[in-house]
C-alpha cells in the first residue's frame, strides 16, 4: 500500500535522521508510482502529485514527527476532494418523462446498468421505462427485454430494423403514454473516435432532450480513460459517470482520470452482475482501493 | 519525437510517457528504460531502433492453436465480463472455417440474459451449429452434450463460450474449473486450448486477471480485443513475460473479419502511432 511504501521510504532514512526536502521529493515519486499502478492516467498523476507536493511543502511535512503518515493523509484528502461529492440524478424541470441516456464503450455494462438503474428509480418512487436503442449488437434487444421482464419494468423495442434515433424518440413517447417518470435509453457500445456513431448519439440527444447522459465505464479501464471520457464529453456532454465492475480488484484509478478531465460527478457504482448490484457513489468507496 | 541529435532527459521522459500511457505499466516501463540507458546509446535514431528492438524482443509470434491431429479438439473461451468472448468466438470460428475446418459452438453461458441468443446469432452468421440448453441450466452439461454432438456429427473443433466472470469471484472460478474438468472427461486431453479474452482497454488489472485465470484453469493463450479503439494494449508485455502466455489474436472491431493474428512488429509499431 502507499502508506507502507512511504513508511519504508522514511524508515530507510535511519532513526533520528532529519527528513529533508529531497526526501519529500522521493516520497512524491512513490506517490506517483502508486497512482500509475492504480491506473490513474499519467497527465492526471503529474497534476495531482504537483498539488500534493505543494501541500506537503506548505505543511512543512519534512519537519513532521511522522512525515510518511502526513503525506498519506494529504494524498487521501486530495483524492477524496477530487473524486468529489456523491452525485445525484438531476430531475429538475417538470417535463415528464425525464430521459436518461446511457453511453459508453463496448462491453462496459450499459445494458445491465439500464436494468439496475430502473430498479433503483422505482425504489425511489420514480416509475421507470426502458428503451432498447441498440440495434447493432446481436441479441442486444433481447438482452434488454429479458432484463426488463425480469424486473417487471415496461419497455419499448422495435427490433433491429429501425434507426436507434427513431426507436429512442418512439420510446420516450411510449414512456410518456405509460405515465412513466423516468425513461432510460440503452444505446449501443461505441468508440469515442467513431464519428458516425458519435453523431448518432448527438442526434438522439437532440431529439429526446435528456435530463442526464451518463457515461458507463469499466472500473478496470487503463490509461485511455482520459481520451474516452473526453471523447464522449466533447461529443454529447456527459452529466455523470457510472463505474461498473467495482466488485473486481481493479484499483479504479480510471475514476479519478475521468472525473478530473470531465469535471462531472461519479453518480453510481456497479457492484455485481445482479440487478441489485448498484450503489450510490461515495468517495470513500474508491479512495482506499486506489491507494492500495 | 526523435530527431538526429543527442539524447536529453526530456527524451527519456517522453519515452516513459509513451510506454506508461500505452498501459505497459510502471515496472515494465522502468525496467525497459533502465536497460536502454545502460546501453550507452548517444544518437536519437539509434535509440529509436534500440527501443523498438527491446520491445519486440519481449514478444513473440504465437504458435498455431493446438486444434489439429485429433478427432475432436476443444477450445474453452474464458474471461471477465464484457471482454469480448462471445464476439471473438464468432470471429475465431469464421477464421477456422475459412481454413476448411468443421467448427461447432457450445453455448455454455447459461446465466447472462440473451447470452445463448447472442451466440446462436453468431453461429448463424458464420455458419457454425450451436449446441445449447435452456437458460440457467448446468453449463457443464452443455459441454457434455456439445461434445457428444460434435463427435457424432464429425465436427473437428468445438469452441465453448462461457459466462463472463471476475477472477475475484471464487465460486464462479470454481464453476469454470469444473467446466474444464468435464470437457477432459469426455475428450481425454481436453480442453486443448483455454483462451483468455482480455479487453484491450483494461489497465494493470489485466495481469491480475491473467494470473488468476491461469492459476485456476490453466489458460494456454490470450486474445486481446478492442484495439481498434485508442488503447494500445500494453499490458500484453507483462502478460506474455510474467506468465508466458502466447497472444494469439487481436480483435479490431465487431464484425466477423475483425480479428488478426498477433504480430509483434506491427504491435510495437502501433505503440508509437
Ligand atoms: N461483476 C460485474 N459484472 C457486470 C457489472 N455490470 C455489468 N456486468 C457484466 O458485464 C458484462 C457486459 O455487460 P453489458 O450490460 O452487456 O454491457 P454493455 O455496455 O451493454 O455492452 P455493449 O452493449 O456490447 O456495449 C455482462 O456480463 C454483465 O453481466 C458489474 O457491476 N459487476
Ligand atoms: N470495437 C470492438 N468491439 C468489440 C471487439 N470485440 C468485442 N467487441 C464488442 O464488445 C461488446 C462485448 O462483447 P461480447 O462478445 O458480448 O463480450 P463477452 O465477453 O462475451 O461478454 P459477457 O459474456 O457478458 O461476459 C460487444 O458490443 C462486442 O461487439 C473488438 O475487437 N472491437
Ligand atoms: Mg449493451
Ligand atoms: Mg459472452
Amino acid at each position: 500500500t502507499l502508506s507502507q511504501r512511504l513508511q519504508d521510504t522514511f524508515d530507510a532514512l535511519g532513526r533520528g535522521g532529519k527528513v529533508n526536502e529531497n526526501d519529500v521529493k522521493n516520497a512524491m515519486r512513490q506517490v506517483r508510482m502508486a497512482l500509475l499502478e492504480a491506473d490513474v492516467a499519467l497527465p492526471v498523476v503529474k497534476d495531482f502529485v504537483g498539488r500534493v507536493s505543494e501541500r506537503a511543502v506548505g505543511a512543512e511535512v519534512h519537519k513532521a514527527l511522522r512525515p510518511g503518515q502526513q503525506i498519506v493523509k494529504i494524498v487521501h484528502e486530495e483524492l477524496a476532494a477530487t473524486l468529489g461529492e456523491p452525485g445525484r440524478l438531476n430531475f429538475s424541470g417538470s417535463t415528464k418523462p425525464h430521459v436518461i441516456m446511457l453511453v459508453g464503450l463496448q462491453g462496459s455494462g450499459k445494458t445491465t446498468t439500464a436494468g439496475k438503474l430502473s430498479l433503483y428509480l422505482r425504489r425511489e418512487g420514480r416509475q421507470p421505462f426502458l428503451v432498447a436503442a441498440d440495434t447493432y449488437r446481436p441479441a442486444a434487444v433481447d438482452q434488454l427485454v429479458t432484463i426488463a421482464k425480469q424486473i417487471n419494468v415496461p419497455y419499448h423495442e422495435q427490433g433491429t430494423d429501425k434507426s436507434p434515433v427513431e426507436i429512442a424518440v418512439n420510446g420516450v413517447k411510449a414512456a410518456k403514454e405509460a405515465g412513466a417518470a423516468v425513461c432510460v435509453v440503452d444505446t449501443a457500445g461505441r468508440l469515442q473516435i467513431d464519428e458516425t456513431l458519435m453523431d448518432e448519439l448527438k442526434r438522439i440527444k437532440e431529439k429526446v432532450n435528456p435530463a442526464e447522459i451518463l457515461l458507463v465505464a469499466d472500473a478496470m479501464t487503463g490509461q485511455e480513460a482520459v481520451n474516452i471520457a473526453t471523447g464522449f464529453n466533447d461529443a454529447v456532454g456527459i452529466t455523470g459517470l457510472i463505474l461498473t465492475k467495482i466488485d473486481g480488484d481493479a484499483r479504479g484509478g480510471a475514476a479519478i482520470s475521468m472525473r478530473i478531465v470531465t469535471d462531472v460527478p461519479i453518480k453510481f457504482l456497479g457492484t455485481s452482475e445482479k440487478m441489485d448490484g448498484f450503489e450510490i457513489f461515495h468517495p470513500d468507496r474508491l479512495t482506499d482501493r486506489i491507494l492500495g | 519525437m526523435l530527431g538526429s541529435s543527442e539524447i536529453t532527459d526530456e527524451i527519456w521522459d517522453d519515452i516513459e510517457a509513451i510506454l506508461i500511457q500505452a498501459d505497459l505499466g510502471v515496472n515494465t516501463t522502468l525496467t525497459l528504460i533502465d536497460d536502454l540507458r545502460s546501453q550507452g546509446i548517444t544518437k536519437q535514431e539509434e535509440l529509436q531502433v534500440a527501443l523498438r528492438g527491446s520491445l519486440q524482443s519481449l514478444l513473440q509470434f504465437p504458435p498455431p492453436l493446438d486444434v489439429s491431429g485429433r478427432e475432436l479438439s476443444i477450445i474453452l473461451v474464458v474471461g471477465v465480463n464484457g471482454s469480448g468472448k462471445t464476439t471473438s468466438i464468432g470471429k475465431l470460428a469464421h477464421r477456422l472455417m475459412l481454413g476448411r475446418r468443421k467448427v461447432m459452438l457450445a453455448a455454455a453461458d447459461t446465466f447472462r440474459a440473451a447470452a445463448i441468443d447472442q451466440l446462436k446469432l453468431w453461429g448463424e452468421r458464420v455458419g457454425a451449429p450451436v449446441i445449447a440448453n435452456k437458460p440457467n441450466s448446468d453449463p457443464a452439461a452443455v459441454v457434455y452434450d456439445a461434445t457428444a454432438a460434435a463427435k457424432a456429427r464429425g465436427y473437428e473443433i468445438l469452441i465453448v463460450d462461457t459466462a463472463g466472470r471476475l477472477h475475484t469471484n471464487y465460486n464462479l472460478m470454481e464453476e469454470l474449473a469444473k467446466i474444464r474438468q468435464v470437457s477432459g472427461k469426455v475428450v481425454p486431453g481436453a480442453p486443448h486450448e483455454v483462451l483468455l479474452v482480455l479487453d484491450g482497454t483494461t489497465g494493470q488489472n489485466a495481469l491480475q486477471q491473467a494470473k488468476k485465470f491461469k492459476e485456476m484453469i490453466d489458460v494456454t493463450g490470450v486474445i486481446v480485443t478492442k484495439l481498434d479503439g485508442t488503447p494500445k494494449g500494453g499490458m500484453v508485455f507483462s502478460v506474455f513475460n510474467d506468465l508466458q502466455l502466447p497472444v494469439h489474436y487481436v480483435g479490431l472491431g465487431e464484425g466477423m473479419d475483425d480479428m488478426v493474428l498477433f504480430n509483434p512488429e506491427i504491435f510495437v509499431k502501433s505503440l508509437f502511432d
